[in-house]
């Protein structure tokens, strides 16, 4: 592993806090007061302290909806516009890669360019390294627990655009473009590719079980209906129903609009 | 209840700088 100096630019951590890499330049964090290495920055540990306290909350989807409220405000996710990463994305070729592996270095290149976007617009709020990093710990706390370092391209787009700034109907069209084919319609084991990854975020939240489990496969087999494969319009009509396993997708979006 | 996803692997020990 390689202590000290890691990446250029000023550090998200202060002493007795310091940020290292694995050889497959995973990042971690030493804490040198008390002697322990976590993947976890240091405000991810707080965070997710917070996000235990809201386990008390009694509505499973109310409660999903303010766990990923608060991480969105701490990513700096919610002054991230869909669009920014979208070009991000499209920026650093990942445009129809969806199976593409990405490592950590790109996952950090693409993370700067949106985090210096929305610094940009914001530059009170966004800590460009700070939200680098926590955002950074959090795909790969849902997208590679074990920590090797790769992540596909697919799933590092539904975890950022799931947290991004836009407009419901917004996302679900994109999330349906990142699976359609030429003629604008998705098959059966595209869906079930885009489902398996949207559920990750609750599940990482630890609320899977609220809503049905990780198994897509009823998700899938209730949205195709009897097509062999989906158009948007079929998506969209599916999703306005608010199926259970996607229903805190909804329900963040009016804990958010309420909030004014 | 809800229950945390577990991570199955530890990050490297700690060593002293």
């Amino acid at each position: 592993s390689t202590q000290g100096a890691v990446s250029p630019g000023p550090p998200s951590v202060q002493p007795p806090w310091e940020r290292a890499s694995t050889p497959n330049k995973v990042p971690y964090y030493i804490n040198h007061s008390t002697e322990t290495t976590h993947w976890d920055h240091p405000q991810m540990l707080d965070l997710a302290a917070h996000l235990l306290q809201l386990n008390e909350v009694r509505f499973s989807a109310y409660r999903t909806a303010l766990k990923l409220r608060s991480l969105q405000n701490k990513l700096c996710l919610d002054c991230v516009p869909l669009m920014t990463a979208s070009e991000a994305f499209d920026l650093h070729g990942l445009r129809g890669q969806n199976d593409r592996i990405l490592d950590i270095a790109d996952m950090v290149l693409i993370l700067r360019a949106i985090f210096e976007s929305a610094a940009a617009e914001h530059p009170n709020v966004v800590d460009i390294p700070l939200c680098v990093d926590l955002a950074l710990n959090w795909m790969l706390n849902v997208y590679d627990s074990q920590r090797t370092g790769q992540i596909r391209v697919l799933s590092f787009k539904v975890g950022l655009v799931i947290l991004s700034k836009g407009h419901l109907e917004e996302k679900y069209r994109y999330l349906f473009r990142l699976i359609a084919d030429p003629q604008q319609k998705a098959d059966q084991r595209k869906l079930g590719l885009l489902l398996h990854d949207v559920l990750q975020v609750p599940r990482q939240l630890g609320e899977v079980a609220a809503f049905g489990g990780s198994n897509i496969e009823p998700s899938v087999r209730s949205c195709l209906g009897d097509r062999e494969d989906l158009e948007v319009t079929h998506f969209l009509a599916w999703l306005n129903q608010e199926p259970q396993s996607l229903v805190w997708l909804p329900v963040l979006h009016r804990l958010a609009a309420a909030e004014s | 209840r809800p229950k945390p996803a577990p991570t199955y692997r530890k990050p490297p020990p700690y060593v002293p700088p």
